[in-house]
């Protein structure tokens, strides 16, 4: 049996939203310390992997491993329906053909409750053993989410070029150039400002846009971010939820 | 030219 209880339905709509236009059909794999999502994209490209720790809930109860396969479309559908201020809960049998979601606004003593069905999902699961990065920036999510926008106006690939003292996003296409430089900065006041680089080797990527302008609607999770990179490996993009993360990885582009 | 590389070339299936 799984019963777990967000306290604010936007947190979980603010999840499910900066994943669902990437990859459509998932499994949620509940767990008693939580629950996990490993979905790749069609073109197996980006890679999304979710960890909504139990921490993240007021009350979360799952005694033995529960799979629920969804399609996020009707999920965002449902999620729809609640207030953000509603508190959710996700409710379902031990072998589910459905969850249920409830909705309560404990002030006007409403309850609502939406049952969606299940779909079985076949879907391998990819091995991402530890990657040693070479480069690691913390910069905030919003800086590299106007990036990433900006600069899809020019190309469809944005290189990243990370030195002791620099991060450079290039793009290069048919109507000119344009390029944005961060450099490192420390806010005590604002820690989620800070721009900080951690470097064992220069790097130099290359990435297609159309994806990262998926990558960016994590941004509403967190203020600040990670992008872990090596040359010729796929970078990690994360963004910290208070228990747990939302991580894309994505495939970098290479010259043939 | 430049192409898009894949997840299945850098990490394994299970």
């Amino acid at each position: 049996m799984l019963e777990a209880k967000f306290e604010q339905a936007a947190f979980f709509k603010k999840i499910i939203d900066a994943f669902k236009d990437t990859v459509h059909l998932c499994n949620f794999n509940c767990s008693p310390s939580g629950i996990t999502v490993q979905a790749v994209d069609d073109s197996r490209v980006l890679l999304v992997s979710l960890l909504i720790g139990e921490d993240s809930f007021t009350s979360y109860r799952c005694d033995h491993n529960i799979t629920l396969g969804v399609d996020l479309t009707a999920l965002a559908k449902v999620l729809k329906c609640g207030n953000n201020d509603d508190t959710l809960s996700l409710v379902a049998e031990d072998t589910p053909e459905s969850v249920l979601i409830v909705f309560e606004d404990t002030q006007k003593d409403r309850i609502s409750e939406y049952s969606l069905k299940l779909i079985d999902i076949e879907s391998d699961f990819l091995d991402i053993d530890d990657i040693e990065y070479d480069s690691v920036v913390n910069l905030p999510s919003s800086d590299f989410q106007k990036v990433a926008r900006d600069l899809s106006q020019l190309s469809d690939s944005l290189a990243i070029v990370v030195t002791k003292d620099t991060i450079k996003f290039e793009a290069n296409g048919d109507i000119g150039t344009g390029s944005v430089i961060l450099k490192p900065f420390t806010d005590l006041e604002n820690p989620q400002n800070t721009v900080k680089v951690e470097l064992n080797k220069p790097v130099l990527l290359s990435f297609g846009l159309k994806y990262l302008l998926d990558v960016v609607k994590g941004s509403s999770l967190a203020p600040a971010m990670s992008v872990k990179l090596s040359e010729k490996t796929p970078a990690l993009f994360e963004y910290k939820l208070p228990s747990g993360y939302l991580r894309f990885y994505l495939a970098p582009k290479f010259e043939e | 030219t430049t192409s898009q590389g894949r997840l299945d070339g850098f990490f394994k299936v299970r």
